[in-house]
């Protein structure tokens, strides 16, 4: 059977957005020495089954589409993280010790279905 | 209910960090230079794309994830009867370790004692440093630094400027058994050199040299949790 084709603009399909975390706005940089911030970026966007081959798209994302195209109660494949980098951190804790620690998975730097 | 949430979110947050809650330092201490060059190492390769293993440290040689600066909160002593008549200075050092979490395994302890810039020029060349292990609990005050109470660990004769001493088998102990930190005695002595014709001053000179004399350890651990030895880099 034909399987009805939903439209999505391109600007509404899976990709990344910028997102700069502020220390500042969470008062963390009280104790945060660096960096001030960092840009985190986020995914968003539909993930339409026409395209699901062309959006970084994992082998699930393709059948849970299909499906979705069949039966409209199955929810739509999501746009998360497909690639993540890690970022370092300079602090300071309650002892006056100065930590760098480095954090793995903190900035989004490709999205897929 | 919205605040209470947010409040968990950065509760779960922060232990992730391996913090309690949210530190609030009074002021900022200063950024020791290899920390500093190590962050900017990584944010270069970060922006560059290039590939890091975040559990080992080229800089220092070590493996390890977690690089913390411990001030010393040691204080200086002033006996009334010198230990020796050539003392210059005698300070009681100490490090709390207690920021180490249980699962992280040391991997580096270095402690760095700056003497200032001009520590050679104002003593002389005729300077001892004399470095050691503080073995029995003494009351806050009243050290009175004995043989059998101490344990030599170093002796470094004209010592200048930055000095670094690997404590990791001294640092380790500490941290599998903290009631037996009790912390490091350091002596500097000077030997007056009347034939050198300097106009030397021991008093101004060692004055000075408790002044400038900065004192810290680098400790480097390994968490398990986030470093496994068995995962192989993509």
């Amino acid at each position: 059977a034909a399987i009805p084709v939903p439209k999505a603009s391109c600007k509404n399909l899976c990709h990344r957005h910028q997102l700069f975390i502020n220390f500042r706005d969470l008062g963390w940089h009280k104790w945060i020495i660096a960096p001030k911030g960092f840009m985190a970026n986020y995914c968003h966007g539909d993930c339409p089954f026409s395209l699901t081959v062309s959006l970084n798209s994992s082998n699930y994302a393709f059948m849970q589409a299909l499906m979705q195209a069949v039966d409209p109660e199955t929810p739509q494949a999501v746009c998360i993280p497909s690639k993540l980098s890690p970022i370092s951190m300079l602090y300071q804790d309650n002892n006056d010790n100065v930590i760098l620690r480095h954090y793995e998975d903190m900035v989004v730097d490709e999205c897929g279905c | 209910a919205l605040g209470q949430a947010v409040q968990f979110q950065e509760y779960v947050f922060l232990q992730f960090l391996d913090l309690d809650k949210a530190p609030s330092p009074q002021k900022f201490q200063p950024v020791p230079y290899i920390l500093k060059k190590i962050f900017q190492d990584r944010e270069a390769a970060a922006t560059t794309g290039v590939s890091q293993d975040l559990c080992y440290v080229k800089e220092l040689g070590v493996r390890g994830n977690v690089l913390r600066f411990l001030p010393d909160q040691g204080f200086f002593l002033y006996p009334k009867k010198p230990f020796q008549a050539s003392s210059c200075l005698q300070k009681l050092l100490y490090f709390n370790l207690s920021a180490i979490k249980e699962r992280e395994q040391l991997t580096l302890a270095q402690l760095g004692l700056d003497l200032g810039p001009s520590s050679y020029y104002n003593l002389g060349p005729e300077l001892e440093l004399a470095l050691f292990l503080v073995q029995e609990p003494h009351v806050w005050g009243q050290f009175t630094p004995k043989p059998g109470k101490i344990f030599a660990l170093q002796s470094v004769p004209w010592p200048q400027g930055a000095l670094r001493f690997n404590l990791l088998d001294v640092a380790k102990d500490w941290n599998d058994n903290p009631q037996k930190n009790f912390g490091l005695f350091l002596e500097i002595l000077v030997k007056e050199d009347r034939d050198s014709g300097v106009n030397f001053q021991p008093e101004d000179a060692c004055t000075r040299l408790r002044r400038s004399l900065h004192a810290s350890l680098l400790v480097v651990t390994l968490n398990s949790d986030q470093c496994h030895p068995s995962r192989k880099r993509r």
